[in-house]
């Protein structure tokens, strides 16, 4: 048996508004220790990695551990059939081929389920190495967005220039180039407008715009973006969850042809 | 010119 209950399904809102545009279908492997997604998108470049601990969620039970894959735009579907303050239960059986969505009115006045089909899909699970970054980068996540939405008018790509003085966001196309300097902050009281930077060595590397403006759709989900980078190795883009996880996307780097 | 890289590239399956 296997059901974790959630207070607000809002933050499966924002989870599914997030991933939607990388994934159409995505296995969630449920055990004590919580709900984990990792899957890539079409093309192979990013990977999408989901944690949410058990002892984040309302109740949490997990007799054995299962695997359900779900296709996430009929998910997102039966999600917008709950408001944002709806209690979210979610339940399958052991060995169940299906899943079941039960949304609660905060007054009881109002109680709905959905039962969707679960698929078998055979995605493949990565091993990501532990790295130490050369640099760490907090920022608030409405900026990053910004300055993603921003430049990608002017290019296909973004270089992200990180050094003690700050990171540089670039890029550049047929009407001119662009480029945006975020310097960190001293604003200690406002711990969700500042910009940190921890660095060990200076680090530029180029990304395609298209996908960290896909990530950016997570930006609901936390005040604070990290984004973590060595080289040669892929971005590590960040979201916490308050109490509950994170939302991890990592990206490959383009290099020189 | 610049290639965009395959995460597959970076992680290999477990």
């Amino acid at each position: 048996m296997f059901e974790a209950r959630l207070v607000s399904s809002s933050t499966f809102k924002k989870i599914l508004d997030a991933v939607k545009d990388l994934l159409n279908e995505a296995s969630f492997d449920c055990s004590e220790s919580g709900i984990q997604l990792q899957a890539m998108d079409n093309s192979h470049v990013s990977l999408v990695s989901l944690m949410l601990r058990s002892d984040g969620f309302d109740k949490y039970r997990c007799d054995r551990s299962l695997t359900m894959g779900m296709n996430l735009a009929n998910m997102a579907k039966i999600f917008k059939c709950a408001n944002n303050d709806d209690t979210v239960t979610i339940k399958a059986q052991d060995d169940a081929d299906t899943v079941t969505f039960m949304f609660e009115a905060k007054k009881q006045e109002k109680i709905s389920d959905y039962e969707m089909k679960l698929m078998n899909l055979d995605q493949e699970h990565l091993g990501i190495p532990e790295t130490d970054f050369s640099c760490v980068i907090r920022m608030p996540s409405p900026e990053f967005a910004r300055i993603c939405r921003d430049l990608s008018q002017f290019g296909e790509s973004i270089v992200i220039s990180c050094t003690k003085e700050g990171v540089k966001f670039s890029t550049g196309g047929d009407i001119g180039t662009a480029n945006v300097k975020i310097a960190q902050t001293n604003n200690f009281d406002k711990e969700e407008e500042s910009v940190t930077i921890e660095m060990q060595e200076p680090v530029t590397l180029t990304f395609a715009c298209q996908y960290l403006n896909s990530f950016t759709k997570a930006t609901p989900l936390a005040p604070q973006v990290q984004l973590s980078m060595s080289d040669n190795v892929p971005l590590v883009v960040e979201y916490q969850i308050p109490d509950l996880g994170h939302l991890r996307f990592y990206l490959a780097p383009k290099i020189e042809d | 010119h610049s290639k965009q890289k395959s995460i597959l590239d970076y992680f290999k399956s477990d």
